[in-house]
């Protein structure tokens, strides 16, 4: 365990909460994508799925526990609290997310550490979690307007990617055995998919006016 | 070691 790791960690938790914070104060989930929720809902139930027999340590189980429940709050919100379902932005969140799915799933298929069934849901929620966003991403252009909190969820969201990275080079520099190809190529990929909308984000805040991408 | 070194992250 490293500074970059626990930074990361605690960068993807604190986005979430940022998503459940808004939607609890402003109950109104207007500019997020209930794909990418749902996506990222099972990244984590196709990753996390060795919780009950695969103990590692008490800080990743705990961080597994929160994050599938917290994602899963967040759908509930968007999908049947009376008052934020109706703020649910249904027509321009048309991503088809079989799209995303089945090359993943083709992909975890043919490229993978270990052809066993629970390495293949693995490989498979890794490469989902890179493209995951991207619903999210087609939603905020389609809109425009992005309001702060939606946009600090997207910008934690990069920044957690970002200290991944730092958390790989950091491994690989210091462990002797360290290589995980398939994590850190999806992770590139991840990571890459913000840089557009950082660019607009940073822009935007160092004029300090609200954010807005370009058609 | 190896493939499997990545599990260990979340």
């Amino acid at each position: 365990m490293n500074i970059f790791r626990v930074s990361a960690d605690i960068l993807h938790l604190l986005s979430i909460l940022v998503l459940l914070l808004k939607i609890h104060a402003t109950k109104s989930c207007a500019g997020i994508s209930l794909k990418t929720q749902e996506l990222y809902l099972a990244v984590f139930v196709t990753r996390y799925l060795d919780l009950f027999w695969n103990f590692h340590s008490l800080y990743n189980s705990v961080f597994k526990v929160v994050y599938i429940a917290t994602s899963s709050m967040i759908i509930w919100y968007m999908k049947r609290h009376r008052g934020v379902k109706q703020t649910y932005d249904k027509d321009h969140d048309t991503f088809r997310y079989l799209f995303l799915i089945v090359p993943c799933a083709v992909l975890a298929l043919i490229v993978n550490g270990r052809f066993s069934l629970f390495e293949i849901l693995w490989t498979f929620s890794i490469y989902l979690e890179a493209v995951a966003i991207l619903p999210q991403l087609v939603l905020l252009q389609r809109t425009k307007n992005v309001d702060n909190l939606t946009g600090n969820y997207v910008f934690l969201l990069g920044l957690y990617r970002a200290f991944y990275i730092l958390n790989w080079i950091y491994r690989y520099a210091t462990e002797p055995h360290y290589s995980a190809w398939i994590v850190w190529l999806s992770g590139l990929v991840q990571t890459g998919l913000y840089l557009d909308f950082f660019y607009y984000y940073l822009q935007a805040w160092k004029q300090s006016k609200k954010l807005q991408l370009p058609s | 070691t190896g493939k499997g070194e990545a599990h260990d992250e979340l």
